[in-house]
């Protein structure tokens, strides 16, 4: 992997690529352990199923690929302000660089990709995370969901959380009475009996 | 308004508004999006205050008064009820309950339109359409799931009379989880191993009347009912089915590709795998609706963390919870996710799209690449966005416990979709064959696997 440095972390094939070679590594070493298997006398249903950890995570790794590439390649096709692209281009980003985080034994265990490159990766994360800071709310703003659709105190578009859940707990059921029936029917019993 | 929010809102560095139309698709899909949104949210039977704290019972009729009202506001308003049609799925797509509607047309009616002939579309598209019969689909069994091979049911044919004959024969045969077969729908297209001159010729599917027209009562043979609580979708009444000598006439097979004569023959498909196109069609679906669900959850927590403030870090200096790196390090992702999901979505509409005109019109050959690819996306999607919702969830500290956060719902109603359509180990399994099958004739791997063309591959 060419990455020498942070800004090398912003180059979208640098980052498809590195998702591919993780992709590729686990089909070749999945089809290899298949053969392996098959050649110790396995019949093919037996090596499938032994092999059947590989096999779900080779396709997680194609999966991830798939849509790291495909949402690259879809945000540069799209037209934008530099203002939009920059924050869109932050996030994107992100997402790269924090699968590959998440997902480091992967991209180690190849010999893709260095100790130093991973300790690279995990600065840019946090100089991501401060670059989408600043437009965190307003991003999320812009899936435009309506609060009815939501159904959400605490993701209100007004922000007024408080008065809102005091209002959803004084409407619970149980706060229909001052006095609830539970009380008469086995409470009150309760106290009264000699225990 | 909270003063947290307006100041998040003052400093944005970017128009949001420009945001809304990328994601739509442009100013004038936002425009109508809204517009048909319009409908619903002005609607009063699609909200009520006292959703969460209904009873089951009372949250399955309230769907179903949900799904009166949705079909009277099409015909008002002249949206047609298809999954092609633009104005209906932006206007289901704002209804946050699972409502009936969605399974008869995904897939009573598609499996219809996909599997039948020119005559059987004919006779029963138009009911469907015109909702004189209420439809669903019915595949899994009590005890067999994604192994559709495996199923149970029995569909024997009987040339004497030109029927088929359904039964089930174990009680791991029963019918099970089928949205809205419990209570409401009267008929299902029922997946069924079809036995005829005494041979098994494997699962195809049949159109059953289950409900008289006139009053709703099971028709005999018929053994109907809901499954019960779930961990969510308490909207939709799952559930279970026996049948037990239930005839039926031949002309009820879908008979677009295999077929049985009068006299019994059987004419086998081009491709096996044309059986479960209707399925395919939700795997995509479910892609695009795990990217909506994940930016639910992330506006509400994300929202709600720029309200909440936490911890004195200085004397009369209580930061944003927004302001934890390690809040940011939970959100943000997730918020990318989502972002990187719909992208995923509309690409696997389009494909979807592009696939099945061809596969209509007889073209079947991109009828794997449509399955290896929905299978693995569909597992991947579901998986990622169910973990990152309950993030983000905990995001939300306390309070993200109550039902008043709203997560909860949109967790609990994303859950089932790592084990529906397809259980997600077996997904990838399916996917990682596909992937292998590609990796052996790289010439055939479709754009998507452009990868394993590879040269340094072919060498290795």
């Amino acid at each position: 992997w060419k990455v020498q440095s942070l800004q090398d972390l912003s180059n979208y094939d640098m980052l498809i690529t590195a998702f591919e070679r993780r992709a590729l590594s686990k089909v070749i070493s999945t089809i290899k352990r298949l053969e392996q298997l098959r050649r110790s006398g396995m019949d093919q249903d037996e090596a499938w199923n032994t092999a059947g950890i590989e096999l779900v995570q080779a396709a997680k790794a194609h999966c991830h690929y798939f849509i790291v590439k495909n949402y690259l390649r879809s945000l540069e096709k799209l037209n934008m302000t530099p203002s939009l692209r920059k924050v869109m281009n932050s996030i994107a980003l992100l997402y790269g660089n924090y699968g590959i985080d998440e997902n480091a034994g992967d991209f180690l265990e190849s010999g893709f990709m260095t100790g130093e490159q991973l300790n690279l990766v995990k600065a840019k994360i946090l100089q991501l995370l401060s670059e989408v800071r600043r437009n965190a709310v307003a991003v999320v703003d812009a899936f435009d969901f309506d609060d009815k659709y939501l159904r959400s105190i605490l993701g209100a578009y007004d922000g007024d959380v408080y008065n809102r859940l005091y209002n959803w707990a004084k409407s619970s059921p149980l706060n229909k009475t001052e006095v609830h029936s539970s009380y008469t029917e086995y409470l009150q019993q309760l106290l009264k009996s000699k225990l | 308004m909270s003063e947290s929010l307006q100041t998040e809102r003052k400093n944005a560095t970017f128009n949001i508004k420009e945001l809304t139309d990328t994601l739509n698709g442009g100013p004038e899909e936002t425009r109508k999006r809204k517009q048909i949104e319009s409908l619903v949210f002005n609607t009063p039977a699609f909200h009520r205050q006292d959703r969460f704290q209904l009873s089951r019972e009372e949250i399955y009729d309230y769907s179903i008064k949900v799904y009166g009202e949705l079909i009277k506001l099409c015909k008002k308003e002249n949206i047609e009820i298809r999954y092609d049609n633009p104005d209906y799925v932006r206007l289901v797509g704002c209804i946050p309950e699972e409502i009936p509607v969605g399974l008869h047309v995904g897939m009573f009616s598609s499996s219809i339109s996909d599997q039948g002939t020119e005559e059987q579309q004919k006779k029963w598209i138009p009911l469907a359409r015109n909702f004189k019969i209420f439809g669903t689909y019915a595949q899994t069994e009590l005890a067999h799931g994604t192994f559709v091979r495996g199923l149970e049911t029995t569909a024997t044919y009987d040339e004497s009379k030109q029927e088929f004959i359904l039964n089930s024969p174990t009680i791991t045969s029963t019918k099970w989880w089928p949205g809205f077969l419990g209570r409401t729908s009267n008929h299902a297209v029922i997946a069924a191993q079809l036995y005829t001159k005494s041979k098994c010729y494997g699962i195809h599917m049949f159109i059953v009347q289950l409900r008289d027209l006139k009053d709703h009562k099971p028709l005999p043979g018929v053994t109907i009912g809901d499954i019960g609580d779930k961990f969510g979708f308490d909207t939709v009444d799952n559930g279970f089915l026996r049948l037990d000598n239930v005839h039926i006439p031949r002309e009820n097979m879908l008979m677009k590709y295999a077929k049985v004569t009068p006299e019994g023959k059987y004419l086998p498909p081009t491709n096996a795998k044309v059986a479960y196109s209707a399925m395919t069609l939700i795997r995509v679906v479910l892609v695009r609706g795990s990217a909506k669900a994940l930016a639910s959850a992330s506006t509400i927590a994300i929202r709600y963390s720029a309200v909440r403030h936490q911890t004195e870090t200085a004397p009369g200096k209580e930061p944003q919870v927004l302001d934890y790196v390690t809040q940011q390090y939970k959100l943000f992702p997730q918020l990318a996710t989502a972002l990187a999901f719909g992208f995923a979505g509309n690409y696997m509409i389009d494909t979807f799209n592009k696939i099945h005109s061809e596969i209509s019109s007889g073209q079947l050959d991109a009828l794997s690449e449509l399955h290896g690819i929905s299978s693995g996306l569909k597992a991947y999607t579901t998986d990622t966005a169910t973990a990152g919702i309950e993030v983000c969830r905990r995001a939300c500290g306390g309070h993200g416990y109550s039902n008043a956060c709203g997560i909860q719902h949109i967790y609990a109603n994303v859950l089932p979709c790592v084990t529906l359509e397809g259980e997600n180990t077996v997904m990838y399994l399916q996917a990682a064959r596909y992937l292998l099958k590609c990796f052996r004739n790289p010439d055939k791997a479709p754009d998507t696997m452009n990868y394993l063309r590879n040269p340094q591959v072919s060498d290795k």
